[in-house]
């Protein structure tokens, strides 16, 4: 389960705050997964108690609206890369940043769909440069592209290009995934799949022994 | 006398701040660093093991407009369900108090009415409407809430709250379950030429593949 609470003192109608709120909501804790369990108690609230003492936002068509979504996206998915960061038994974080798509909603379904895959996330405990299987999770998000547009890097490594594998260092792939693994860090898969504006991204974590093992004895 | 806000660092550590860049900079608080709000985490008897915190309560001075986004699963927890009613019903709040160790999922009738039961003696407590008061919770799925100990909590928990950086540690690490980290962010930015202030907190390391809405 996420529970999420977030405060703010800006000054903002009810209207436009539950918007903003459903908006940065898609943006970040929508946007990650450990286990793709959906829990029964997922929940956001936010509340504004518009005691900062600045204009009243009303509107979601203005500077000041479109900063105040920043901010509250930036908070929210600092909050949701925390929770990905420490999915039970991770030794990393997985960045998953696509582009190319046609919407950005296109984007974060594919981003997401390769964050979620045990595959790919297996591949990553294993240190393994498997781009076969970011492939795989792109093809089956159910958003349709031309695979021949496909580009797949990890970190500064790129590994497909137009849909043709490359040929790579292998040894330098599964040692950045073996450094970034040991200080916990965060491993970046970057996806295009055309020429589209539509960006997008979605953070899960690798998938170890220790998931089970923390799974097997936790029970209802 | 209520004992002071303990230093909840002994606990579990605070998670590394993933905050992307913008026009902002970060402020300590977390939940409590946006004007009007207070904080407070203490350990009430509710979990399982150990004495970790596991009761946060967090306030706003004034009628804080209210949104929410909850689980699409349609097996929805108790709380769930309490506060879409309550933010159907009013576009503001003034608490959130949030448990640990039971989730209160899957409890059927006496579930809802425990959840009725405590932000009705929340509300009593702080003087409020009880749909003023949301309720989050998180642990076992199909396991009640500890109702006694919780409700017996609570003036202390009022006691405790604060708009200190302890304030917001407290609750950050007493909504916690399996977490390794507690993860508490706040940041300030100018909006409009006003200092405006956002901050939050989260719990969530398993059973994690949110579909909010």
């Amino acid at each position: 389960t996420m529970l999420g609470v977030i405060t703010t003192d800006a000054l903002v109608t009810s209207d436009v705050w539950r918007k903003m709120v459903r908006v940065a909501v898609n943006r970040s804790f929508n946007q990650i997964t450990v286990d793709g369990d959906t829990s029964t108690n997922d929940c956001v609230i936010a509340l504004a108690s518009g005691l900062s003492g600045a204009n009243k936002i009303s509107s979601l068509n203005n500077s000041d609206a479109e900063h105040l979504q920043a901010c509250l996206d930036a908070v929210m998915q600092g909050l949701a890369k925390s929770i990905a960061w420490d999915g039970e038994g991770a030794t990393c974080l997985i960045e998953v940043k696509v582009s190319g798509a046609g919407t950005e909603a296109d984007a974060a379904k594919v981003a997401r769909s390769v964050a979620s895959s045990s595959l790919t996330k297996a591949a990553v405990y294993g240190r393994d440069p498997n781009w076969g299987r970011i492939a795989c999770a792109a093809g089956y998000a159910g958003i349709p592209f031309n695979p021949n547009k496909l580009r797949i890097s990890l970190g500064d490594i790129l590994l497909m290009e137009s849909g043709q594998p490359l040929p790579f260092d292998r040894a330098a792939a599964s040692n950045y995934l073996r450094t970034t693994g040991e200080k916990h860090g965060t491993v970046i898969i970057q996806i295009s799949i055309g020429d589209g504006l539509g960006s997008g991204q979605a953070w899960g974590c690798d998938l170890s022994y220790d998931y089970v093992k923390i799974n097997a004895e936790y029970t209802t | 006398v209520v004992s002071a806000q303990q230093d909840v660092s002994n606990y579990i550590p605070a998670a590394p701040i993933l905050l992307p860049e913008g026009p902002w900079h970060q402020v300590p608080g977390g939940v409590a660093a946006a004007k009007g709000f207070k904080a407070a985490g203490m350990y009430g008897g509710l979990r399982a093991v150990g004495e970790k915190p596991d009761l946060a309560l967090v306030t706003c001075d004034v009628d804080a407009i209210s949104a929410g986004a909850f689980t699409t699963n349609v097996v929805a927890a108790a709380p769930v369900l309490y506060c879409k009613e309550a933010l159907e019903t009013s576009t503001t709040a003034r608490a959130i108090l949030i448990n640990a160790g039971q989730a209160n999922a899957a409890t059927g009738d006496a579930g809802y009415q425990d959840v009725i039961d405590c932000s009705h003696a929340l509300a009593e407590l702080l003087q409020l409407k009880p749909e003023q008061v949301l309720i989050e919770s998180t642990g076992v799925i199909g396991q009640r809430i500890k109702k006694e100990p919780l409700l017996k909590s609570l003036p202390d928990l009022v006691n405790l709250l604060s708009s200190t950086v302890q304030g917001a540690d407290s609750a950050a690490v007493a909504i916690t379950t399996t977490d390794l980290v507690s993860k508490s962010i706040a940041i300030e930015s100018e909006v409009g030429g006003t200092r405006v202030r956002v901050g939050g907190m989260a719990k969530g390391s398993g059973m994690i593949h949110p579909n909010m809405a």
